[in-house]
């Protein structure tokens, strides 16, 4: 209860959204 | 009781009763969903924040996608007739929302809304305030300090160039601004109190 954003499943929304960025930062 | 989402964020207020309250979630979760994406993607074109820790780009966008949220759409709220416009386009006064369970926290969107709307910025000088809203190095969980602080310092740089340069006369506009910061806290406060008495309800 102390975080909101990962109690909204704001988090996973947020990983999804940077994920395709990271990975190609990553090749 | 029936329940109602007072939030802007739902595609309107009402709720079917006849949902449980999974389904009501998941049907919030996917309103916001895309507004919550367009932050990512706002967040992405800022000069510097790919080269951030993935760690402290997730952590910045968790405590500021609200905050940059109320900025973005601070139109929704018409202060003039005094009306809150949901994501499904549908008008409802502040009187209904109220009857609805609607708590101070609609009246503080609004006062933030006006004062905002009120210094009439231009697109960019938004967008780079929406920039400096959401590089904050004083939030929690933040691994790199040091890297968040260079860049919000750079960010606020440019702010205040842009405003100088914009508005030569009005000075007080940047500072005005600056100030707006605390009260994006504020009204970040409010709302994470909201969700937790929603989440035990």
């Amino acid at each position: 209860f102390n975080d909101p954003a990962s109690n909204l499943g704001l988090e996973d929304i947020i990983r999804k959204a940077l994920m395709g960025n990271l990975e190609e930062r990553q090749e | 009781k029936r329940m109602h989402l007072v939030c802007p964020m739902n595609t309107s207020p009402h709720v079917d009763p006849q949902k449980s309250g999974h389904e009501v979630w998941e049907e919030f979760s996917h309103s916001f969903t895309p507004a919550v994406r367009e932050v990512v993607e706002f967040a992405k074109k800022i000069p510097g924040f790919r080269d951030l820790s993935q760690h402290d780009q997730v952590s910045l966008l968790k405590a500021g996608t609200f905050e940059v949220l109320v900025v973005r759409f601070a139109s929704l709220f018409d202060v003039k007739d005094r009306t809150v416009t949901f994501l499904g386009g549908k008008k409802y006064s502040v009187d209904t929302l109220r009857a609805m369970g609607a708590s101070d926290l609609l009246n503080s969107m609004f006062d933030f809304s006006e004062k905002l709307i009120n210094l009439g910025l231009s697109e960019e000088e938004m967008s780079l305030f929406t920039a400096v809203v959401l590089v904050s190095a004083d939030r929690s969980g933040i691994e790199n300090v040091n890297s968040v602080e260079a860049l919000q310092e750079t960010l606020i740089r440019a702010l205040r160039s842009l405003i100088t340069k914009n508005h030569p006369n009005e000075s007080a506009i940047f500072t005005k601004l600056l100030l707006k910061l605390p009260d994006l806290r504020s009204l970040n406060n409010m709302h994470s109190e909201q969700l937790l008495a929603f989440k035990v309800h």
